[in-house]
């Protein structure tokens, strides 16, 4: 596991965050439930907490879908590609792609659409960027850099848990090692658009 | 697009075969040898700028397979695990088209993985800083 050069988090004063949703994306309480679900990887293993909040502008955690340039200068590709991206503590700001075919529930592993990704998944990676942790090379940690459409991995590894706790200290419900999830990353294609 | 489960998603629009992902162009590249010069290679350095593995550059990026190109290859080779050959070999292709967060490898010339780790890694020139 890494971190952001200068090792940023969220200081003892703010470790119950509050995240929004951009009003003007209007999702679906079924999309706004998957980020609940990823947000709770990483409070289960973390004194952290995520409350969802209505008033997004004032939120800790800022979560947005754009298409293309949207004024950060990363500007989004369409679909596949670049798939979302964070900033690190305290900015809060976490984008995604909208151009992405995004699926929210249901087995994406066997999706009829080659280029249907897994929210969640994603989800999970960028929350770990908002909290603090960098890119790692381990290739089972939900902090590696790439993963392939029609493939669902949620479940956090022992270094993205490490790299974490390095930085927060644990939850004292957490029972000190990473859930094995048969299921974890299962793809039946490469990405081939 | 958001598709509440598998069964869901429509048999339209589905993006037809001809549409690429941004980087499935860099497929052609596959065999490409350091010195030697192929159209769209200045978009493959134009990729790894933007996840930090090639520093910014005053003027356009070339379509020349340079020593710069080579070294970014094996950084991110050394990064994901992958034989590291500074070659555009079909295993590296496979993982630089791949879908992936937007967020850089190497931030401000600090990698977060693999080669920030070995002590032979360091990056000259000018970064740009990003927020992230």
């Amino acid at each position: 596991y890494a971190f952001f050069p200068g090792r940023p988090f969220w200081p003892a004063n703010r470790r119950d965050l509050t995240y929004g949703f951009l009003p003007a994306n209007e999702l679906s309480d079924e999309v706004k439930a998957v980020f609940t679900r990823a947000f709770e990887k990483w409070s289960a293993v973390t004194p952290l907490t995520f409350t969802q909040t209505d008033s997004f502008f004032s939120a800790d955690i800022k979560i947005a879908f754009y298409s293309g340039d949207h004024g950060d200068g990363e500007p989004f590709d369409g679909v596949l590609g670049t798939l979302a991206h964070a900033f690190s503590p305290t900015n809060g700001r976490f984008h995604l792609d909208a151009a992405e075919n995004w699926v929210v529930s249901g087995d994406v592993t066997t999706s009829s659409l080659s280029s249907a990704v897994d929210l969640e998944s994603v989800a999970v990676h960028e929350i770990g960027h908002l909290l603090g942790l960098g890119h790692s090379s381990v290739e089972d940690a939900i902090m590696f850099p790439t993963i392939s459409s029609r493939t669902r991995k949620v479940e956090l590894a022992n270094d993205d848990i490490d790299g974490i706790q390095s930085l927060y200290g644990s939850n004292p419900n957490f029972n000190g090692s990473a859930t094995t999830s048969t299921t974890q990353e299962r793809e039946t294609s490469d990405g081939e658009a | 697009r958001f598709f509440p489960n598998i069964t869901a998603i429509p048999p339209w629009p589905l993006p037809n075969a001809t549409s690429l992902a941004p980087w499935d162009a860099f497929k052609k590249f596959a065999g490409c040898q350091s010195g030697e010069k192929r159209d769209g290679l200045s978009k493959l350095k134009q990729y790894f700028n933007n996840f930090g593995y090639i520093p910014n550059s005053p003027t356009n990026f070339s379509d020349d397979f340079n020593d710069e190109l080579e070294k970014a290859l094996k950084i991110y080779q050394q990064n994901f695990n992958l034989n590291v050959t500074g070659q555009l070999d079909d295993q590296t292709l496979q993982q630089i088209v791949r879908p992936r967060c937007g967020n850089a490898d190497i931030v401000n010339g600090t990698s977060s993985m693999n080669s920030g780790k070995s002590s032979s890694f360091h990056t000259t020139g000018h970064f740009r800083t990003t927020a992230h």
